[in-house]
């Protein structure tokens, strides 16, 4: 599997790295995926890497790579964003991983082994679900709102209503809340509001767990909220070109 | 205060 640009996957860690620290990759025609859930069970993130994201792939067997998060990190911060990654996964020793990175530019090649791992993975049914409240915003705004709220409090709360999406957090000795409403007047797609409720709905969530999750706004310059009263909340990334998705699934606070 | 609830109380592990 080769990909333009090793910058992808270091974001990719950089969004999954502080909620899991080991993960199964499934390997298999359609591309390299994952499901993990944090050590608290809380949070479930997927990753999907379609073979689109690509230069090219191909994976003539499918394959479970188990992958520690702490050393690939290591390996990858020896590419730099622009490199290509090649990604070599041998049927017959399925002991490690071959990664290669190259700069055209420069002319320079690099290697490393990652050893796998044998990982127990724990996988989630996720049921599809017909959501209450969608909304749709640029990541930078999402991240901006969820890390100002999580200074004021430890529970940021979500509510729809007509008057748009809401966002609050109190903390011991201040209150704070950002509304945002639909927007009318913005021409690009990834700069709009969007809100779709079929009821008004409020939902609690941990802002220290909200705050893991906009990590993945380097992947997408949008992202969806999609609610359900008593639900975990879903927080999608969809990356550009078909590429792929990083998914984060949140359970709620609650009485 | 609120409870936070784990992920299995709403899917299936397996």
């Amino acid at each position: 599997a080769r990909l333009p640009r090793s910058a992808v996957l270091k974001k990719i860690l950089d969004s999954v790295k502080d909620l899991v620290k080991e993960t199964n990759w499934d390997c298999n025609e359609e591309g390299m995926s994952m499901q993990a859930l944090d050590t608290g069970r809380i949070v479930l993130v997927e990753v999907m890497l379609r073979e689109a994201a690509f230069e090219s792939y191909a994976c003539e067997v499918p394959m479970t790579l188990g992958i520690d998060m702490e050393p690939f990190g290591k390996v990858l911060r020896c590419a730099g964003g622009d490199e290509k990654v090649t990604i070599k996964a041998s049927r017959n020793d399925q002991d490690h991983i071959e990664l290669v990175f190259e700069n055209e530019e420069k002319e320079r090649m690099s290697a490393f082994e990652l050893k796998l791992m044998d990982i127990d993975g724990e996988h989630m049914a996720v049921p599809d679900a017909e959501w209450g409240a969608e909304i749709s915003m640029p990541s930078s705004e999402f991240k901006k709102i969820v890390m100002d709220l999580a200074e004021i409090g430890s529970d940021l709360t979500i509510a729809v209503s007509k008057l748009g999406v809401t966002f609050t957090a109190q903390g011991n000795n201040c209150k704070g809340s950002m509304v945002l409403q639909p927007s009318t007047a913005v021409d690009k797609k990834s700069e709009q509001v969007a809100i779709s409720f079929t009821e008004p709905l409020e939902m609690t969530f941990a802002a220290p767990y909200m705050k893991m999750i906009t990590k993945a706004a380097a992947l997408s310059s949008t992202v969806t909220l999609s609610l359900d009263e008593a639900c975990p909340i879903c927080v999608r990334y969809e990356m550009e070109d078909n590429a792929g998705h990083i998914k984060y699934y949140l359970a709620p606070k609650e009485d | 205060g609120l409870a936070q609830r784990g992920l299995s109380t709403f899917f299936r592990l397996i």
